[in-house]
């Protein structure tokens, strides 16, 4: 197939309520039958509306409130696709399993594939030197049903996030690709994206088409929101990016889409309801291979050619999600401006259609390891408005602007290849592609 | 292309061979 449907459901999960000691199997599959009922909803629309594949969110079917003893009687021994299973035909094989025969079935009888997060567990014994006290070990898992109902993927969160102690990392960083008639699939989870392993590998040794991605991303703006961040990935990438994300308001939980390397296809933000939302649209089969696909980009090469612009005034520091920026302030209503940390200097150049005296923007380095909620090197330049005209607010969260750029390029002085341009708009709504470009030698520019 | 009321633009940078061997900071890292 040239093109394929593809479909992700932001699902507003059933939570269990928060207990000390486990409940019982039947309690938790009771729970878990709560969450798999909305799914099955949004499996038959998807399938109605033709699509081959649909990806639900990670957490999806039990939430994320656990301790490593209470999430036990939610888990499922999951074996590896190569024993070649269909949970519904042949349900008590690998012993009990209801939440895979039900999810197996969702796939068979709506003819679809159904991508969906549970979670494995493996008996291990003091031979291992790693197995954990209790004699198991408990892994985040996305699994995949053909629309045979067929187990065909099952992968192991290697990145777990840091509040995830109801679960084990693997032993190794395991790439899970699966073929399909609509292209050569990926899949890994949430906070595996900024990782090189397997995220990085997955696409460049493996060369997947797309990437099936369940997550549960809270917001943190100005640069760690789902949808900007996300669409950037696919497109740096160069493939299709299937993301169904948790919706939760009061953990700012929201943000899924269907992104192509070339465009968001579609994409939902909703700060306002507690409502799931299913999306579809169509997508390219092997996106590579179109004449659509993004020339690749040399992200120093302008910066390489040009002096750094003087700046006249003193920079200043700024902290974003933990990781000190060094700032300086945009003071006129046009001009170009350099800023620098350590080995990185970014330039942007602009022009607003009036300088507002309510508003103050200032452009931000940073070159570093983000050492918060997991360890990433990092190397940022961005361009932000300040919360407030006080320059010490220059990095906190805000949700509008009203200051209007007329024409604009950002760019930096990269030592890696991996950079990920974002672009977002008053109301955290992000830009259509057709205001910007990403130019061949690294600029974030406007087209005007 | 018509003025943009800007929020935040940025090129995020990774630069993965000056990570530590392990993104998280879960109870595996103390195995």
């Amino acid at each position: 197939l040239d093109t394929f449907i593809a479909a992700v459901y932001e699902h507003a999960v059933i939570l269990p309520n928060r207990t000390e000691t486990p409940v019982s199997k039947e309690e938790a599959l009771l729970l878990m039958n709560k969450n798999i009922d909305v799914l099955e909803k949004a499996v038959k629309l998807a399938a109605t509306q033709g699509a081959h594949i649909i990806v639900t969110p990670e957490d999806g079917i039990y939430g994320w409130v656990f301790t490593r003893e209470t999430i036990y009687p939610y888990l499922e021994e999951i074996p590896h696709p190569e024993v070649n299973w269909i949970p519904c035909t042949d349900p008590q094989r690998f012993g009990y399993a209801p939440v895979q025969e039900r999810l197996s079935c969702l796939a068979k009888d709506n003819s679809i594939y159904v991508v969906a997060n549970i979670g494995d567990k493996k008996p291990c014994n003091a031979s291992d030197p790693r197995c954990p006290p209790d004699g198991r070990y408990q892994y985040n898992t996305d699994v995949v049903f053909d629309s045979q109902g067929k187990l065909v993927a099952r992968y192991h969160k290697y990145n777990l996030f840091a509040p995830e102690v109801q679960f084990d990392f693997p032993k190794d960083s395991e790439v899970v690709t699966f073929d399909t008639p609509f292209g050569k699939f990926g899949i890994f989870t949430c906070f595996d994206i900024f990782s090189h392993d397997p995220a990085v590998v997955m696409v460049k040794k493996f060369q997947v088409d797309s990437v099936l991605y369940p997550t549960a991303w809270y917001n943190t703006l100005p640069l760690l929101s789902a949808v900007p961040f996300h669409s950037a990935w696919a497109r740096a990438m160069g493939v299709n990016l299937l993301s169904a994300n948790t919706h939760n308001t009061s953990m700012h939980m929201t943000g899924s889409g269907i992104y192509a390397p070339e465009a968001v296809k579609v994409y939902h933000y909703d700060m306002e309801t507690e409502s799931g939302q299913l999306m579809l649209s169509e997508l390219k089969s092997r996106p590579r291979s179109e004449p659509t696909f993004p020339a690749p980009v040399a992200w120093s090469g302008y910066d390489k050619g040009i002096k750094p612009f003087l700046s006249e005034q003193l920079d200043f520091p700024g902290m974003i999600y933990f990781d000190e920026f060094t700032f300086t302030e945009l003071k006129r209503n046009a001009g170009s401006y350099t800023v620098c940390q350590k080995d990185l200097c970014c330039h942007f150049t602009y022009k607003m259609s009036e300088k507002r005296t309510d508003e103050v923007y200032a452009l931000g380095a940073f070159d570093g390891l983000h050492t918060v909620e997991g360890q990433y090197y990092l190397q940022v330049c961005t361009l932000l408005k300040c919360q407030t005209t006080d320059l010490r607010t220059c990095g906190e969260p805000v949700g509008s602007a009203f200051t209007k750029f007329e024409k604009f390029a950002l760019s930096g002085t990269f030592g890696t290849s991996y950079v990920f341009p974002q672009l977002i708009l008053s109301g955290s709504q992000l830009a259509p592609e057709r205001h910007y470009e990403v130019s061949r030698d690294g600029r974030l520019q406007s087209t005007s | 292309g018509a003025p943009l009321p800007i929020l935040v633009m940025a090129l995020y940078g990774r630069v993965f061979e000056k990570d530590p061997p392990r993104l998280g900071q879960g109870p595996g890292k103390l195995q």
